[in-house]
């Protein structure tokens, strides 16, 4: 299991370094491995530069470029082992329009492979779904569930 | 194993029968706050198996049961089905279905059931039937909400598990 | 000093219990002592029931309910105890329109005693503010201000 | 005690001077992900006398001071400077001034400066101006970003703190 770990280790460390910059619109990322002689028991380290800027600790990043390194990671290993679904609650709160356009764009292409189910309030990632539920709550207290088409749904998003 | 559809019925705040006909690309959820969408996700979790009630935001696993509201009294039981097309990577024991439905419900009295197809199974059947496609409860497949950044803001050892999960 | 903190925390309930049907437009909050006997040691426990809900458990409200419950202690606080000014980092993230929409009014209702400074990727919440300001960053990594209008802000948060 | 304007040169992103003239009422800040918006509080906290490194997302308190980027070398110091308006409620030493600035000031070599209008003072002197008005560095009146759920979410003994700092 050593092998496997770090020949995994190695291929979502590359599609990281292709992914991060399509989210980023430049910019460039890497994982490290804190201990690589420990393979059972080494950390992972992220590092990554937003285009740009000199990154020297993860910290410093703000709370969307936190949040957009941290898809870029996800969808970096949905890359190499597509699982059946994927199931995102609101990641896209954090980003900018611009981001959440570069976001949506790359959640259509990988939904070629996996399908995504995504709850999001923003008109612009609605916009990339092939289908739209909305909830309501007519009466207070019990959540129905109710297929819109993208017209509707806007109009439930500024209701 | 593609989803194609999830039914809840008395779990959390969905009181009545609600399904959701899951699209092969990109199915979006949206509504006021408050309304249900992240009990969809619980949903969810709880059917592949989640054990931990603090991990579906409750004290007890009762919790998980429609708990009544102002104009309705409490639910007897919840029930969520997760309906998959069979792409042959299953046990052998389920090859010849064209879908697999995978089922949870809990009483008000405690008594759970695990169900694949209508037919009562164990915990551990299901897990199996999902093990290697990373759709377990742990796995990232999910990202509830609020937490996107913690991958980032979690230490290097705990992020290992994220690559232990793929490999 | 104990007297002092009951006398504070009953006018935090009170005002509490009137903020939170505010901006919930309907339903009930109210604080309560985890152990009314050693003021010097009780916790503060907090009992908020959206309109037409049952909450046994504050874990069980959504991400936006939290929210809002959290903004309304927080303004009910303010009222008691008005401070120079009031910083807020994004906290219009997880609302909706509808309580974006009430939140903005009282904040505009409070800006009468106490300044506000709001950071928002919201234009319903820009749309309250008398002064707008875009920070920008032309040369990469480097931050500057510009004063801007209420169009301005709109054209950059759709940029 | 109103803040007039703010003034950042060197803080973080801030690589140059830039200010902020804050309006009486309601003075909102946007921008991009990652343009600078969050700086502006810590620059604030900063001034305002925070000790904690960790609290302003650094390792240590030299995270505070431009970096640099790939057009510009790093800095050699921060500044920020909170400007009020005299409202009267301070102490009798300052009565006389209509304005009141409060700078910090740190540079690269570890010196760190205090200063009101200019005159160089202690940390203890700004935290004896700013008592009582709840603008202090713990205060309910900086909410930072992605912490707004945390008072519902902490135990019933943390929250004390809220009451007690309004008490
Ligand atoms: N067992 C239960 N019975 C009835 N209602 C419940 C139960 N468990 C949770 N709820 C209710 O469900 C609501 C929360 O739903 P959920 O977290 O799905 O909202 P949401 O749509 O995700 O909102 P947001 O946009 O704010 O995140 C709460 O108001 C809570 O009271
Ligand atoms: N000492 C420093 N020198 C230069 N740049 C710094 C320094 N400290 C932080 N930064 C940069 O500031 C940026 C973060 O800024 P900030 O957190 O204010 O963004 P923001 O506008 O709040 O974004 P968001 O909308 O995503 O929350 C980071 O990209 C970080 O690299
Ligand atoms: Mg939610
Ligand atoms: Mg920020």
């Amino acid at each position: 299991t050593r092998e496997r770990f770090l020949e995994t280790f190695k291929e979502i460390n590359e599609r990281f370094q292709t992914v991060f910059p399509r989210l980023f619109n430049g910019g460039q990322a890497l994982l490290k491995l804190t201990d690589s002689s420990d393979l059972l028991g080494t950390g992972v380290e992220i590092q990554a530069q937003p285009p740009g800027k000199q990154v020297r600790n993860l910290e410093l990043l703000s709370g969307g470029e936190k949040a957009l390194t941290a898809v870029s990671l996800i969808f970096a290993i949905f890359l190499i082992k597509p699982s059946p679904f994927c199931l995102l609650d609101e990641v896209d709160a954090p980003l900018d329009e611009a981001n959440v356009g570069r976001f949506g764009a790359m959640v259509q292409e990988m939904a070629q492979n996996t399908q995504f189910i995504i709850i999001t309030h923003n008109k612009r990632t609605m916009e990339i779904a092939d289908r739209l539920y909305g909830v309501t709550m007519e009466t207070r207290g019990v959540s129905k569930l109710v297929s819109v088409n993208i017209k509707r749904a806007v109009e439930m998003a500024v209701a | 194993m593609r989803i194609k559809k999830i039914e809840v019925n008395g779990f959390k705040s969905f009181a009545d029968r609600e399904v959701i006909h899951v699209d092969d690309h990109v199915t979006a959820i949206l509504g006021p706050n408050g309304c249900g969408k992240s009990n969809v996700v619980d949903a969810m979790r709880w059917c592949l198996g989640e054990q931990r009630a603090k991990h579906l935001r409750g004290q007890g696993m009762a919790d998980v049961i429609f708990a009544g509201c102002s104009t309705r009294g409490p639910g007897n039981a919840a029930e969520v089905t997760l309906t998959f097309q069979n792409n042959g990577q299953v046990p052998t024991a389920y090859l010849n279905f064209a879908e697999i439905a995978v089922t949870r419900r809990l009483f008000r009295d405690g008594t759970s059931e695990y169900l694949i197809n209508k037919v009562p199974c164990r915990l551990r059947d299901i897990q199996e039937l999902m093990a290697g496609t990373g759709a377990g409860t742990r796995g990232y497949s999910i990202i509830e909400q609020g937490q996107v950044g913690r991958i980032v803001s979690s230490k290097a050892e705990e992020r290992r598990y994220i690559i232990d999960e793929a490999a």
